[in-house]
């Protein structure tokens, strides 16, 4: 629905907002490599969606908190300059939590945001010859 | 600033974009506006124009609001979490949830997080286009090409780290004097009135 302002949302759609799934995640708050942990494999499928666990894993995962949850878990952290652990800690599972964008940080595996990096095609007049050189 | 793998940007011979909306979504004319002034913000800073047209099958880029499932194997999931997604150029696919409480307001809603479940349309869209002219998520977070929105936030100005990508795709804008200079991307930004949610 569409309101000019946020006092003007119903309260029963502002009460059925609340069930925001994403803020259970925070129950996993702690968590590290090595456990299991009941309904972990939803946080998982969250990560898998924007890129962090790759496609060609299938989805249906486990509880185990395993190497390519962390791995993915700190790729997370490294994108959004949190501490990079590895570890679900609260700040983390905080942020995971905020409404976002559909698309993908991660694309084929390879996180772009942190990019930032631009190739410059230099040509040296009459020699023809390229050099690639890197902004950092 | 992030591209899309290959760096797909709208050709040169393409750089007067048209955008509809899906008829079915029957929006009012001050929802459409929302958009008009998203888009004017990217049209200020490149060389691109977009004009709004009625033929949505005919149109550059297609925008509609949906809800679950809805054709793209990207299904939304209801109030909060994902918002909104945007394809590469030249698909020009941009799709809303449409169970999103959407603030409209060119305020976009009073600022203060006494609802949070509320999200301001133009914040989004200004998000979403960036995707559909190009530029992935960026790290910045003050940026708008940041993956996330706080609820109840309104983050619409462009700052130099988006200009900065635009710019790499498809150059500055050749009527821009210069007298428009985008904000720093500091994080600073993000805070609003009421800031403490976005202090996390």
């Amino acid at each position: 629905g569409f309101y000019p302002n946020s006092s003007a949302i119903p309260l029963e759609l502002i009460r059925n907002a609340t069930g925001n799934l994403w803020n259970s995640f925070l129950n996993f708050t702690g968590c590290h490599v090595g456990e299991t942990y009941d309904g972990l494999y939803k946080l998982k499928q969250y990560f898998q969606h924007f890129g962090y666990i790759p496609e060609t894993l299938s989805g249906n995962f486990t509880d185990d908190f395993d190497d390519i949850l962390k791995n993915a878990v700190e790729m997370y952290q490294r994108n959004f300059r949190l501490n990079v652990t590895g570890v679900l800690d609260e700040l983390t599972l905080k942020h995971v939590m905020i409404p976002r964008c559909g698309n993908p940080d991660v694309v084929n595996g390879t996180s772009t945001m942190h990019s930032g990096r631009r190739t410059y095609e230099v040509s040296f007049s009459g020699r023809s010859q390229r050099f690639h050189a890197v902004k950092r | 600033y992030s591209l899309f793998p290959g760096e797909p940007r709208w050709p040169s011979n393409r750089r007067d974009l048209t955008y509809a909306f899906d008829p079915r979504n029957k929006l009012t004319e001050e929802v459409k506006t929302v958009f008009s002034r998203a888009f004017a913000r990217w049209a200020q800073v490149t060389p691109l124009t977009f004009t709004r047209v009625q033929s949505f099958r005919t149109s550059d880029i297609f925008i509609g609001f949906y809800a679950g499932e809805h054709g793209d194997g990207e299904p939304f999931d209801g109030p909060l979490r994902t918002l909104a997604h945007a394809f590469s150029p030249p698909t020009g696919h941009f799709h809303l949830d449409a169970e999103e409480n959407w603030i409209i307001s060119s305020e976009g809603g009073d600022g203060v997080l006494s609802v949070t479940e509320a999200i301001d349309l133009e914040s989004v869209a200004v998000h979403e286009i960036g995707h559909l002219l190009g530029l992935g998520h960026s790290s910045v977070e003050g940026s708008i090409m940041y993956p996330t929105i706080t609820t109840g936030m309104r983050k619409v100005e462009l700052t130099t780290n988006d200009v900065e990508g635009v710019q790499y795709l498809y150059g500055e804008n050749p009527n821009l004097n210069g007298s428009v200079v985008p904000p720093p991307s500091t994080q600073q930004r993000d805070t609003g009135e009421s800031g403490a949610a976005s202090r996390i």
